[in-house]
């Protein structure tokens, strides 16, 4: 799930 | 990395040094929500927790300590300074923090992607940065006249949202597999708080006026 790893936004 | 949302980061930043320098160059905060920027500053801390354990990029690093050093660096003079602290409108800025913390924090503990502490701070950011602009909204509205560098904050805020939106659009159509429902729900919500007031700026700013919100 790409969600869960998605913090490449500030 | 796309244009837009570069644009986005780089409007929020501009949003920020505006007040910044505002605030420096007049020894004055009048109009400005001292709650909206200890919200905002709520949100960078409980985010950007990670920057010391988790590398994404130079860019978001520097961003992240900018973000913090910035809205610290508002705080600071808000509270502190003292010629700029007597002339924040303490009487007028009376919205509850409880109001806002409260449900993102309920919130966050019921929806989040994972379930642990620094998830969960991470999810609590996301909903109070949604919702972290209403006091200065509503201190805007109580005291009409909105001097131009407050109005051109408020502007440049909301801007940086629009963008992140066509970000969102454009990953969604580019990046197979990319999703963020909680993210984009939020700022959808986020967005659509600024949309009143963009109206009106855009009114006066057409009629090249000196922008006064309604009662």
């Amino acid at each position: 799930r790409k969600e869960l790893e998605a913090k490449d936004e500030l | 990395m796309n244009l837009f949302r570069f644009a986005g980061d780089i409007l929020h930043l501009l949003s920020i040094l505006v007040l910044l320098l505002k605030i420096h160059a007049t020894k004055s905060c009048a109009g400005i929500s001292l709650k909206t920027q200890e919200l905002y500053l709520a949100v960078f801390i409980t985010r950007y927790l990670d920057l010391f354990w988790n590398f994404h990029s130079l860019y978001n690093s520097v961003f992240k300590v900018v973000y913090i050093g910035t809205t610290s660096m508002i705080v600071w003079y808000m509270r502190r300074h003292r010629n700029v602290k007597l002339t924040y409108d303490r009487d007028h800025d009376t919205f509850r923090y409880l109001f806002l913390v409260a449900p993102c924090a309920v919130l966050s503990l019921l929806i989040n992607a994972r379930y642990n502490l620094f998830e969960i701070l991470w999810t609590f950011s996301i909903y109070l940065e949604a919702v972290a602009i209403l006091p200065q909204l509503v201190l805007l509205q109580r005291t009409k006249n909105v001097d131009n560098l407050t109005g051109n904050y408020v502007f440049l805020l909301g801007l940086y949202r629009a963008f992140y939106i066509l970000n969102w659009v454009y990953r969604f159509a580019t990046e197979p597999g990319y999703s963020a429902w909680l993210v984009w729900i939020s700022g959808l919500i986020q967005t659509g708080l600024y949309l009143d007031f963009f109206y009106y700026y855009v009114q006066a700013w057409k009629q090249s006026k000196k922008l006064q919100l309604p009662s």
